[in-house]
């Protein structure tokens, strides 16, 4: 609605607006997304999720939402599940079509996910960027001054170049890196073999290159992708604390 | 230069142009084009490589790509790295920054990558198409009108739906879609046990939901990720023999 403001660009909002990040593609960053949410949740925090992977959206999928958002008095309710509030393009798309909106209309809609939608304070908003760089994360930056960038990689050392972008993006928005989440980091076989697939070593280059911590490794858990597909989020999916040093 | 003529959309052309596709970023697309390329080039044949993964180039790389391309006469000649020719945006700017083009410059850039360079009439001409949907894909159609498109995507069932896009997006330019390629689709342990890491089923059921083959299925091999971020791509890594089948 039209003069509605942004509940959490206020300055005295009390909730932390994480924005989850990644270079490219493929890195897990809805995984991830999912999976803190789910864990901050767990630990007694409310927590909203805002989907703005716009062209590659599984938030819903990820969680195992199962309606839609409901509209009453002008305002959209989301939908919850494993304790978390989600809002998504998925809401308004089909996974399996490209989703062509661009430009202002797609800055309104993001507007929109913030403004129009009840989110009560939560203690947490996490968002789900779209993976690279655009006008997405400018528009949002503009939307959550105070929003925190996490970004997430993978281990092998190449993936850092392109890892770097999203803080690059971050700091021509003038938001904040504030950690690294290393994902994929290893797999472990049946017998306690651990299996550097992706090779190693990129998450810890690429905090000390922007001078972060590095939150933390996730590793290859079958498990995490089956409860991504089923939307069962693997809360044990947190074996390296983030949701704690968050 | 303007007025110049593609000449891979000639009638007459003996080239056969390769758009390797991708419902989103990380499934290994850009992979499975380096290594698709080489293969080709080892089993004697002429190739080309059109880099058109513009916010996400990896194909210099890959490729080991050592010198940039040379002006000679008005023309870009490619440089070659283990018998492919390449072309890449990101002979034209830095991995760990983002590519701003957009629209009709992207669109123009694109063009003078086939008609200003000297390809020489290859056997096959490959390109790395943007994962996801989008101009880009609208653009390289008109250029290339009797491209063939393969859909690279991951083997768990959740992904089909993504990996659908790209079908979406090829019907829509009215290209077809020729073939899947099944990347990551397991991981063999030191003692040969292999784990379906990302499941298993989703190359065989895309292809059979779009009626085309599936034309190969790759495993995880972490050679072929040290090789991408050396530059040195296993030729062993055909070993579902894609390159026989194309
Ligand atoms: N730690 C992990 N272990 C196993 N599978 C994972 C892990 N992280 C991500 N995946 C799987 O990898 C695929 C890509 O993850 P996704 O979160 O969609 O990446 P992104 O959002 O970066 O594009 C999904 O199928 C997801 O379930
Ligand atoms: N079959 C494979 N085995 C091991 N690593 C792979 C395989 N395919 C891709 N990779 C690695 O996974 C990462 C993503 O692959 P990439 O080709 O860049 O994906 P895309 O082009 O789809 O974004 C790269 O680090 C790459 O080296």
């Amino acid at each position: 609605s039209e003069g509605r403001e942004i509940p959490f660009a206020r300055p005295d909002s009390t909730t932390r607006a994480l924005l989850i990040a990644s270079g490219k593609g493929g890195v897990g960053k809805s995984s991830v997304t999912a999976n803190l949410a789910v864990a901050l949740s767990n630990r007694g925090k409310s927590v909203a999720v805002v989907d703005a992977d716009v062209w590659g959206f599984s938030i819903p999928r990820m969680l195992g939402v199962e309606r839609a958002p409901v509209v009453i008095d002008d305002m959209l309710v989301p939908p919850e599940s494993h304790g978390v509030n989600v809002i998504s393009m998925g809401f308004f798309a089909r996974e399996d079509q490209p989703v062509i909106w661009r430009g202002p209309m797609l800055h309104k809609a993001l507007e929109q996910f913030l403004t129009d939608v009840y989110w009560d304070e939560p203690d947490y908003l996490l968002v789900d960027l779209p993976p690279g760089t655009g006008d997405i994360s400018i528009s949002l930056a503009q939307f959550l001054p105070r929003g925190e960038v996490f970004v997430v990689t993978t281990p092998q050392p190449a993936a850092q170049r392109v890892a770097q972008r999203a803080a690059f993006m971050a700091e021509k928005v003038r938001l904040e890196v504030k950690g690294i989440i290393e994902n994929m980091a290893w797999f472990a076989g049946d017998d306690g073999t651990r299996y550097e697939i992706f090779g190693s070593g990129g998450g810890r280059e690429l905090a000390e290159r922007l001078d972060v911590p590095l939150i933390g490794q996730v590793p290859l858990v079958p498990a995490l992708r089956e409860g991504a597909d089923t939307g069962v989020p693997i809360v044990v999916s947190d074996p390296s604390g983030e949701a704690a040093t968050v």
